[in-house]
């Protein structure tokens, strides 16, 4: 499940300040 | 002018530029292009589910910027916007017709204007269903002459639904859900006070937009199956999440 949403956790949990 | 609570003016405040969507979408759609240039010509559709793939980009980075979903965890700020995605982005386009678009065409997040006529032409049933509803909405929202900061609230309410299920932090939605209305009621009745009912259609509108959506979700899954939509996007992860 996890992997199925990656891309929507990983824009959502994305460092602004990196 | 009107007074305008103060959770309206936040809500503006958090509205995308449309300008930079119509920018980033016109960038990746040449950058498309140009990939597609060995294969061909993409066809309209292709390019369509591009456009709205960019525009769930900017309807992911609007959420996670904004106020009150900042607040949740992650978790939960994923399981909103899987429920709402498609209404947030059928109401995109809605409301950009709404704002600024003509009778007859259809006004696209790039700037470019489509033929209705030209659309039902190539369309299914089911598209040319979907697209007349549309129409009709749009109608609808003109005549209650919805305006921008409406729009803007109504996104939030879209956004924090607390019907949706298993969220770790229903309570805070819900609160959030009742300020939003508190706050749209509240400059309905200042900016339109003379128009009994106005709150109540708006949210009638609403309704209509979740079945729109529905309909729309159900239709993209069936291209996405027949492999006319592009793939590894986030539309696509959007698609399955629900299913």
């Amino acid at each position: 499940k996890k992997k199925d949403n990656a891309l929507l956790r990983y824009l959502l949990d994305k460092d602004d300040t990196v | 002018a009107p007074r305008m609570p103060q959770l309206v003016k936040e809500f503006l405040r958090c509205d995308p530029d449309e300008l930079q969507l119509r920018t980033q979408t016109t960038t990746r759609l040449l950058q498309e292009h140009a990939r597609w240039e060995k294969h061909g010509e993409p066809s309209t559709f292709r390019l369509l589910c591009l456009m709205a793939d960019q525009t769930l980009f900017s309807i992911v980075e609007w959420a996670r910027t904004s106020i009150f979903f900042k607040q949740l965890k992650l978790n939960d700020q994923m399981k909103l916007l899987h429920s709402c995605w498609s209404e947030l982005l059928l109401l995109d386009i809605i409301s950009r017709q709404v704002l600024c678009g003509k009778e007859g065409s259809l006004l696209l997040v790039t700037g470019q204007e489509m033929g209705l006529s030209d659309i039902d032409s190539h369309a299914g049933l089911t598209l040319t269903s979907l697209v007349q509803r549309g129409q009709e909405l749009v109608e609808k929202l003109h005549i209650l002459k919805v305006d921008r900061q409406e729009f803007a609230c109504i996104k939030f309410l879209i956004l924090f639904n607390p019907d949706v299920t298993l969220l770790e932090d229903h309570q805070f939605v819900e609160s959030v859900q009742a300020q939003i209305e508190g706050a749209l009621l509240e400059y309905t009745l200042c900016t339109s006070s003379h128009l009994l009912g106005r709150f109540a259609h708006l949210l009638l509108c609403l309704s209509e937009l979740r079945s729109l959506s529905t309909l729309a979700e159900d239709y993209l899954y069936c291209k996405h199956l027949s492999g006319e939509v592009p793939c590894n996007n986030l539309l696509i992860e959007m698609l399955h999440a629900k299913r």
